[in-house]
């Protein structure tokens, strides 16, 4: 069964499945514990090393290896850690397990353009104010029409020790917001990296007032879980490996792209869109009869067509012309017995060089503009009553 | 009646040189 097609063949909306984007993927940490080598980590033996690798690989849960920072004696007591997820996707949640006391405040980013810029999705405090100059969340979500990035509570200190920073794209998203039709919601859950700031250690309630804390810290974790579907804009069901390992959509529809954001070079007879559960919205291949191979859009005819067709054919071959190719450029004509996709369905006029007046000749009919006198569909007789002259300019006179 | 195709041996280009079609 083909997601993007019906039993018909008829397109349809397609989605891949939800996946953890982070698995996998290489994670960029601020800090990391063992260079130089300490008693508890030693980063060049990994036996003893807690790379940030250790937060994607899909290591067994039962006895977690975990990441852990540099001991944390002073400020800044910022660690940063960064996921680039190769391309864009739409998030649903993104989760980070702790390995030991969670941190007292932490801020999740998201970048849409591979980390060169990046938003807040959301923060976690139990001190919003002092942290991040933000109010609590209200319990309903946020107060305006879109999707805002609120401070929660910072993650609970688990029985065991640990603790989960766990995040909902629905969380920051007011209710009854639909993403095929929401354009801001489809923005909200839009990423391409995930960036989490873990900012203050727990003990920090224990630093001294010039920033020092008074236990060495280290931040701990272990599964970070990016949970979204890689965005194909409903073109897609699957995202596959390019030839340069770049992860891309498998797009269908007339679409092409990283997330089948455009279209296909000849699928351009209306505007991209995104498809929806209820409507495809493929890209439709130019109509050309097989005379062209490229064609490009054109708003004005497309608004004139009624929102039907805005592909301009071009550069028609076979002697065709036309916005669809669709008929016979000067000095040929439509062969009657041949179809309007055959590379011969345009004749040459062949009007005669003296017989015919012009060059151009009728492009259903094929009849060329004959002199007085002369007749035939190129002109190259004299009609009855006439008899060819010796003059060029008068090729057929009156019999006598 | 199906009269002969034009003869262009049977035209005369000495004041139309110009328009003589090249063969």
């Amino acid at each position: 069964a083909d997601p993007c097609h019906d039993e018909g063949g008829a397109p349809r909306g397609c989605v891949p499945g939800l996946v953890n984007a982070a698995l996998g993927r290489e994670v960029l940490a601020s800090s990391t514990c063992g260079r130089p080598a300490n008693r508890a980590c030693d980063a060049s033996d990994p036996r003893r090393a807690h790379p940030a690798t250790l937060l994607t690989s899909a290591g067994g849960t039962a006895s977690p290896l975990c990441w852990r920072s540099d001991l944390l004696q002073r400020a800044p007591l910022n660690v940063t850690l960064t996921v680039p997820l190769g391309k864009a996707f739409e998030l649903v949640f993104v989760s980070l397990r702790f390995c030991s006391t969670p941190p007292a405040s932490a801020a999740l980013l998201k970048s849409q353009d591979h980390g060169r810029s990046w938003t807040p999705l959301g923060f976690f405090s139990s001190h919003c104010g002092l942290d991040y100059g933000r109010l609590p969340a209200p319990a309903d979500g946020p107060a305006g029409p879109g999707p805002e990035a609120l401070c929660f509570p910072a993650p609970q200190t688990h029985p065991d020790g640990g603790g989960l920073l766990a995040f909902s794209v629905q969380d920051g998203s007011p209710p009854g917001l639909d993403l095929d039709n929401s354009p801001v919601l489809q923005d909200w859950v839009t990423a391409t990296d995930i960036r989490i700031l873990l900012t203050r250690p727990a003990m920090l309630e224990d630093a001294r007032d010039d920033g020092e804390v008074t236990v060495p810290y280290s931040y701990s974790a272990t599964e970070l879980q990016v949970g979204g579907r890689c965005k194909c804009n409903g073109h897609a069901s699957r995202c596959l490996l390019d030839t340069q390992g770049h992860l891309t959509c498998d797009c269908r529809h007339g679409t092409e792209g990283p997330d089948c954001s455009r279209c296909k070079p000849f699928y351009c007879d209306r505007p991209w869109q995104r498809a929806t559960a209820q409507e495809a919205h493929a890209c439709l291949a130019c109509s050309c009869n097989g005379h062209a191979r490229r064609c490009r859009f054109n708003m004005e005819l497309y608004r004139l067509s009624g929102r039907r067709s805005g592909g301009v054919c071009l550069n028609c071959r076979h002697n065709t012309a036309g916005r669809h190719c669709h008929y016979c450029r000067e000095g040929f004509y439509r062969d009657p017995g041949r179809a309007l996709s055959d590379r011969r369905a345009c004749r040459a006029c062949d009007c005669h060089p003296v017989g015919a007046a012009g060059k151009t000749c009728n492009q259903t009919t094929g009849q060329c503009p004959c002199k007085d006198g002369v007749t035939g569909l190129t002109c190259n007789r004299c009609a009855p009553g006439f008899q060819q002259s010796r003059s060029p300019v008068a090729p057929c006179v009156k019999t006598p | 009646e199906v009269m002969p195709t034009l003869d262009m041996a049977l035209f005369d280009w000495t004041d139309y040189e110009d328009l003589k079609p090249e063969v």
